[in-house]
């Protein structure tokens, strides 16, 4: 790490992009969460029913878990995507901080 | 119909305990046919897709025609009920209103 004023202002921005850009992909990945969060409110009171609400046709328990498991473990993985860019953000943070508190100081 | 105010009172008070109990049926039957135009407007959307959207199952396009068909075989038998009904509370209702004029002239 050199202590050149241009190359950490230009490193400032870089990081600052990628900032932005992670932050929008945090609010993707949470409205995904809703959404899955959504299906799987509906999706768990089918248990039990012999048919589906909405178009009628038989349906069997072990189907029902099935999609259950699968909307679970869906939900999981964009949960845990969402926390490594949540983790991706504050380190980019801290980092645009220090370097700044450095530039401050040169 | 004698003239007799007693007979006319009572007759009345019959009518109109019928006319309040229409008018339930009524409430009830506009009830029924807003429920079943809300499933129809959930199920007609269903043509074309090749999966249903809640339970995930394949939806052939002969099993959403026939869901189509029978929702609205039943609006229709429920709207015609709640039309005969809307008509015996009218003529209950004109019945009513010309034996109190009756009472008012004896
Ligand atoms: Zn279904």
């Amino acid at each position: 790490r050199t202590g050149n004023p241009e190359e950490i202002e230009r490193e400032i921005e870089e990081l600052e992009a990628r900032e932005k850009e992670i932050t929008g992909i945090c609010g993707e990945l949470s409205e995904k969460a809703k959404g899955l969060e959504g299906d799987l409110g509906k999706i768990k009171p089918l248990m039990g029913k012999g048919k589906c609400p909405l178009c009628g046709q038989e349906l069997k328990e072990e189907h029902v878990l099935k999609l259950i498991e699968q909307y679970t473990s869906d939900l999981e993985k964009v949960r845990l995507k969402l926390r490594e860019a949540l983790n991706e953000r504050g380190s980019l943070e801290s980092r645009v901080k220090s370097m700044k508190e450095k530039l401050g100081n040169i």
